[in-house]
């Protein structure tokens, strides 16, 4: 219950949700520290139109890049191909051994990367919903500074006027000026009577819109 | 008609009350949000766990890599004459086609990239390319950047998990006193939550 109780202190948002506001901005900003610190290319594993981009810069970086064209050319292929079986059988084992762990090192390689992508991402939806939260919280944390005063009341009505009393207000309108907690003075105006049975519910929702509004501002 | 001093507080309590039940459901939607960053969490932990095993996996692999890559070397000039044959005419085609990729897709600085290419296809060994040297290189690198880039989004997540321990468990989430089953989503010390709880004294 977050109503004030009389016989008790008022509830102090000060202490109760600015360290939440402050902790969740932490919190995200911790999140977010390694994407802005090391932004991860993850890595290309095969020549595609795709990812020119990255044989560029290999190219540009150290000319590695270029390897990747062995394809292309028949004499190329053909080191590739040779066999040294006849002046040393163990030569070819080992370099089958190496094929097999290579292909083996690079299947776990990708696997990695895309298991490492998938753990990105759900920090990023961690952050996001931290994001969410710190926008849920923020009209209530902002409070903070507003509500020093003693005041019992969350919502308070200053003036009420209508047509008959203000004749520059339209007829069938009602405009009330309300303070919500020790805020700034908020006009809102409805179009009701006083006497309407949710009349107050209407000038606290449009009240409360409005507090959002210039608290997430 | 003026409205009176008791009519005014009467629709300030009334007022008052409707700004209390949306205090009431912001928290709602923040146990919400909460609930959905445990998942995440708990989905989190899963993918840690797949990682752990492909990381032994790639690991136990490089390694077998990196020894049959020092056994070939030690025995490296088997065959040697015919692979710097074949690299001697091998390069001229890998330059030619680099070059034209380059000039191609890539669009700045050819001048300079075909100095740099010829450099280093003449410092470059038949045999690095007949083990597929270029391969266990990226390999390697990979393994280097991969290493990194966990290491600082553990770091990252350890310290917003100790934050949001301390948010969720401690000042806004207390433990029931009669609790016997803790719950902690982040940390590995289980603890309660009591803020949303309706038996909660919290807030009074």
């Amino acid at each position: 219950n977050v109503m004030p109780f009389p016989l008790l202190e008022p509830l102090n948002f000060h202490d109760v949700f600015q360290p939440f506001y402050d902790m969740i901005r932490q919190a995200q900003q911790a999140m977010d520290a390694h994407l802005q610190r090391t932004p991860y290319h993850f890595p290309v594993t095969e020549f595609t139109e795709n990812n020119d981009r990255t044989v560029c810069k290999e190219i540009r970086h150290n000319s590695t890049g270029c390897l990747r064209m062995k394809d292309q050319c028949e004499k190329c292929q053909e080191i590739l191909e040779v066999d040294c079986s006849a002046s040393s059988p163990t030569q070819t084992l080992l370099r089958q051994q190496l094929n097999t762990s290579l292909q083996l090192a690079e299947k776990f390689s990708r696997l990695y990367d895309q298991l490492l992508q998938s753990y990105q991402q759900k920090m990023l939806d961690t952050s996001t919903l931290l994001k969410q939260l710190n926008e849920q919280f923020t009209w209530v944390s902002q409070l903070a500074n507003l509500t020093q005063s003693d005041d019992q009341y969350y919502l308070q009505v200053f003036t009420v006027n209508s047509h008959s009393s203000d004749p520059s207000i339209p007829s069938g309108l009602t405009k009330v000026v309300v303070k919500l907690f020790n805020s700034f003075p908020i006009t809102v105006t409805v179009p009701q009577e006083v006497s309407s049975p949710n009349f107050m519910e209407n000038v606290a929702e449009k009240a409360l819109q409005q507090y959002r509004r210039k608290s997430h501002i | 008609r003026a409205i009176s001093d008791k009519e005014l507080q009467e629709m300030s309590t009334e007022g008052s009350k409707y700004v209390n039940k949306e205090i009431k459901n912001a928290l709602k939607e923040v146990k919400q949000i909460k609930t959905q960053i445990e998942q995440t969490n708990e989905e989190r932990k899963l993918l840690l766990s797949s990682l752990e095993e492909a990381k032994k996996k790639k690991e136990d692999a490089l390694n077998d890599t990196r020894d049959s890559e020092n056994k070939l070397k030690a025995s490296q000039g088997v065959c040697n004459e015919t692979m710097t044959a074949l690299w001697e005419e091998c390069k001229p085609c890998l330059k030619q086609t680099c070059m034209k990729f380059y000039a191609r897709v890539c669009r700045s600085g050819s001048g300079l990239v075909g100095h740099q290419l010829e450099e280093f296809l003449n410092q470059s060994s038949p045999f690095y390319f007949w083990i597929n040297g270029d391969r266990i290189d990226s390999l390697m690198e990979n393994d280097r950047e991969q290493s990194h880039v966990m290491d600082v989004m553990e770091d990252s997540f350890t310290r917003a998990s100790s934050i949001m321990d301390e948010l969720f468990q401690d000042r806004f989430f207390p433990r029931r006193p009669q609790d016997t089953q803790y719950y902690s989503p982040f940390s590995s010390f289980p603890r309660g939550s009591l803020f949303f709880n309706p038996k909660s004294r919290f807030a009074r």
